[in-house]
Formats: C-alpha cells, structure tokens, sequence
C-alpha cells in the first residue's frame, strides 16, 4: 500500500541524506555515533531471518541488505573522521553522551516479556523492534544539549521519523484489508514516533519556514 | 494468533 511504499521510501530518503551529510561536509557535527552503532544492532538482529532462506519478497531482501550495508557503512565513516577529521571527531564524542546500556538493558527485558515465540530468531526481532523504538534517543539527547543542528541533520532526523509515523496508516490499512494486527510493531512503532513528536514541533515551526533549527 | 504472522514489513 501507498503508505507503506511512502514510509520506506522516507527511511530509504534519510540514509542517502545522512551519508551525503557526512561524504559532503567531512565531518561529523551533530550526528551521534551511538545512535548509528544502535541501528546496525537493529538491522543485525531484525533480518536475522536472512539467514533461514525464507525470504518474503525481493523487495524485502534487497532493502533489508541495504539497510545492514548502509548502517555499518555510516559507523565506518564516522570512525574514519577519528583521522581525517580528529577536531569533528572529539567533538561529536564530546557531545555524544547519551548511556545506551539504559536503552540496551530494557529493551532485552522488554523482548523476553513480549515476543511472539521462545525461539532465538523471534526474540532477536522483539529486541530489535524495542531498539528500533528508542534509537534515536542519543541523537535526540546531543541535539537537545547543543541547541541547534545543521538544516542536513534535521531533514535526516525528520525522514526518519516519518518513516515510522508512516507505517501507522499502513498498519490501519492493512488492519481492514488483511485483518493483520501485528500489536507489537503497531505498539513500538506508536512509541517511536511517540518520541520524535516534539522534534517533529520544531521542525515544523523553524526548518520548514526557513529558519535554522534552534531550540527554544 | 500473533504466532501465525509473518515479518514482512522492514
């Protein structure tokens, strides 16, 4: 459905804004490593289904190749930085604080409590679903600290955040074509977008009418 | 049941 075309297309749209970011500029500003490290955790974990064959669609596979491709591409880059540009580097690391062993720990807990069967593909997916939901936590945090962003770093935030607040028509689509609830991505998913809500604000009222992002 | 669904979104 359109809606899910659109949502992957907008995560699609915010990795090739995020890798231009970092090949363009050469540097790292604002961009927080641990939320990328967190991602290919995400990527890793959530395909792990790669590996039994049972592939749905080429679609599927060939996105999902790309995603773990590009999330461990985008952390080589910025470990690049460390030589190409240390001054970037130390400061990104300087900002980059956010503890992900809070993320971590109760997103194992949360998989082990809500997953759909015992196995260990099924509560990789659980894991990576909750992961998936705070992610962007790190980020979040570094851009709230420092104040204001780079117009680039805020499309990349923006796109992927409507990534996920896209697949929630889909789900409602496919709730009345299908009868498919799939309760918890639906829920994660709500979490998520959840969390970029107040992003989402300020993008709205400072980078879509032309002024820079700058926190109030 | 949620066990029958398939991860077919990404």
């Amino acid at each position: 459905n359109i809606f899910r075309i659109l949502a992957d297309l907008s995560h699609l749209a915010s990795i090739v804004i995020l890798l231009e970011t970092i090949r363009k500029a050469r540097q790292i500003d604002g961009i927080s490593l641990k939320t990328q490290i967190l991602y290919v955790l995400v990527f890793c974990t959530r395909y792990l289904d790669l590996l039994t064959f049972r592939w749905t669609s080429l679609y599927n596979t060939l996105m999902k190749f790309f995603f773990i491709g590009t999330s461990v591409y985008v952390v080589k880059l910025m470990q690049d930085c460390k030589l190409t540009n240390p001054v970037s580097y130390k400061d990104m690391m300087f900002r980059d604080t956010f503890q992900i062993k809070y993320l971590l720990g109760p997103c194992a807990l949360l998989a082990l409590v809500f997953n759909y069967k015992f196995t260990v593909l099924e509560l990789c997916w659980s894991f990576s679903i909750w992961l998936e939901s705070v992610a962007i936590l790190p980020q979040l945090f570094m851009l709230s600290r420092s104040g204001k962003a780079s117009t680039l770093t805020t499309h990349y935030i923006f796109a992927l955040g409507l990534y996920r607040a896209l697949y929630i028509p889909n789900w409602i689509w496919r709730y009345y074509s299908e009868n498919r609830l799939e309760k918890l991505s639906i829920f994660t998913g709500l979490l998520q977008t959840a969390l970029y809500s107040d992003f989402f604000y300020i993008y709205y009222r400072k980078v879509m009418k032309g002024r820079g992002f700058e926190l109030p | 049941s949620d066990e029958a669904l398939t991860h077919d979104e990404l």
